[in-house]
């Protein structure tokens, strides 16, 4: 988890820092 | 009713699971291809072409690198959206992504390519291969534009393009995968629901193979990218550490 802490940040977001 | 797929999947079933990932695909694409319509076909001012020649090898890669994680991050909501990803474990998820996100942004390029003057949009315009020039990787950047010029020449609709990337996504011969066999159930969910609608549009039976044999030039293109960066991360290391997106670097980075 620590080596991909943003990969797992983004899947775990629901609003993910895309504006879309 | 078990979470089989095809033939036990009904029409009604994959037209369903076509249009969910069409639709998440639509939502997570980025650019609307209306939207580049009025500059497609405008070709880059040489002045410009140049400006991009003439930037340091490092600065051209910190742009690209910008502009690839830009689009990946749209990619990893694509998938979030897909049937049953969500469900996978988190493992599978960054498993999947870490092998298929940039093959997915090699599809959706063709999306945002002008056939007749070979060009990509990248950074605001229209772009040739020459504008690639300073990051010293011709080769690779040349099969990119090869790539993306044959899966146009399929002239593929936006549904065929969005059950393309989930299929791609879903591949379950990744390594390290925790629980192959539900992502193999996605994955031929997902071509069943392909092919069905290559069926209802009425393609050719050899649209699906040649999809198949783009597979294994997608997986070329991105060890490939992982080579050159390698190469570059060996001269410049520490523009790599500090300059480059940490999703980037998460991603390729090893």
């Amino acid at each position: 988890k620590e080596k991909h802490k943003i990969l797992h940040q983004l899947l775990q977001n629901s609003a993910s820092p895309v504006d879309l | 009713s078990n979470g089989e797929a095809s033939p036990t999947a009904s029409m009604a079933e994959l037209d369903h699971l076509a249009h969910v990932v069409s639709k998440s695909h639509h939502e997570t694409c980025q650019y609307l291809k209306e939207e580049l319509q009025p500059t497609r076909g405008e070709r880059l001012p040489q002045a410009e072409v140049d400006g991009y020649q003439r930037k340091p090898r490092e600065l051209m890669w910190q742009l690209c690198a910008v502009k690839i994680t830009e689009a990946i991050q749209y990619v990893v909501e694509f998938a979030k959206r897909i049937d049953g990803f969500m469900e996978l474990s988190q493992n599978d998820q960054i498993v999947l992504l870490k092998a298929g996100s940039l093959e997915v942004v090699f599809i959706r390029m063709c999306r945002l390519f002008d056939e007749q003057n070979n060009a990509v949009y990248f950074d605001g315009k229209f772009a040739g291969p020459d504008v690639f020039k300073a990051l010293g990787c011709d080769d690779l950047i040349a099969s990119v534009f090869d790539f993306a010029k044959s899966l146009c020449s399929l002239q593929l609709t936006e549904e065929e393009l969005a059950l393309f990337s989930a299929f791609v996504l879903l591949s379950a011969d990744r390594s390290w995968l925790q629980d192959k066999l539900q992502v193999e159930k996605l994955q031929q969910k997902t071509q069943s629901a392909l092919q069905h609608v290559l069926q209802k549009n009425q393609r050719d039976d050899g649209v699906l193979s040649e999809l198949r044999c783009r597979v294994s030039a997608l997986r070329s293109l991105c060890s490939r990218h992982t080579e050159k960066l390698s190469a570059f991360r060996a001269v410049h290391p520490d523009i790599v550490r500090m300059h480059f997106p940490p999703l980037y670097k998460e991603l390729f980075g090893a």
